[in-house]
């Protein structure tokens, strides 16, 4: 099956958006 | 408006704390404390909680995949064992914390691909003598899949090749007077 995959720069860059 | 959905994670997860408080069981210290199953959830999860080098030495976080309890009792964790990362007593600050960071986000972002579904949580243990952090699998079997773990573990984390981590049976730690722990793998 498919899988959410997110790398870290994508998370790290989610942080702070509102 | 695609920016109001929040983007889902792979797996639910739970974070717990440990303080230990010698009147209660050491099972009722475990306290759950959040369970997200979105990137924005986690984040506004870790930005409201004290950072890791910031909680009392003796305590713990540990994030593990919703239903997991973070003891190696439960049926999810039995047979299965650790990656340790031992740090040295002048690492508790923010390169803990960036270490603790960074392991989180290898889980909720399953940078293990096709192994992440061994990756049960990760504990991190503050102690007197040097705090660690230990990535969980579920089934110490595994090899192939535990070694593969181990070694992205060890670039997440720019832990230098010569630097080896060792991985332990939890059945291993519970043998009451091994003081040396075997490690089963190394990588």
């Amino acid at each position: 099956g498919t899988r959410i995959v997110y790398d870290r720069s994508f998370l790290l860059q989610m942080r702070n958006s509102p | 408006p695609r920016d109001v959905i929040k983007h889902p994670l792979q797996n639910s997860w739970t974070l717990w704390y440990f303080e230990n408080d010698r009147a209660k069981n050491w099972e009722d210290n475990q306290v759950e404390i959040y369970n997200f199953d979105t990137v924005e959830d986690f984040w506004a999860l870790v930005n409201h909680i004290k950072p890791a080098s910031e909680i009392r030495v003796g305590t713990d976080y540990s994030l593990f995949k919703k239903g997991v309890r973070p003891m190696w009792e439960d049926p999810a964790n039995k047979n299965g064992g650790r990656w340790l990362v031992s740090l040295e007593k002048k690492q508790r600050g923010p390169e803990l914390n960036n270490c603790w960071l960074e392991v989180m986000l290898c889980l909720i972002g399953e940078a293990f691909d096709e192994f992440s579904d061994d990756v049960c949580g990760a504990v991190m243990n503050i102690r007197p003598k040097g705090d660690k952090i230990g990535i969980w699998t579920g089934d110490g079997t595994r090899t192939n899949s535990i070694m593969e773990i181990g070694q992205r573990i060890k670039s997440r984390l720019n832990i230098p090749a010569k630097v080896l981590i060792g991985y332990q049976l939890h059945r291993d730690l519970t043998v009451k007077n091994s003081s040396v722990i075997k490690n089963r793998h190394q990588v």
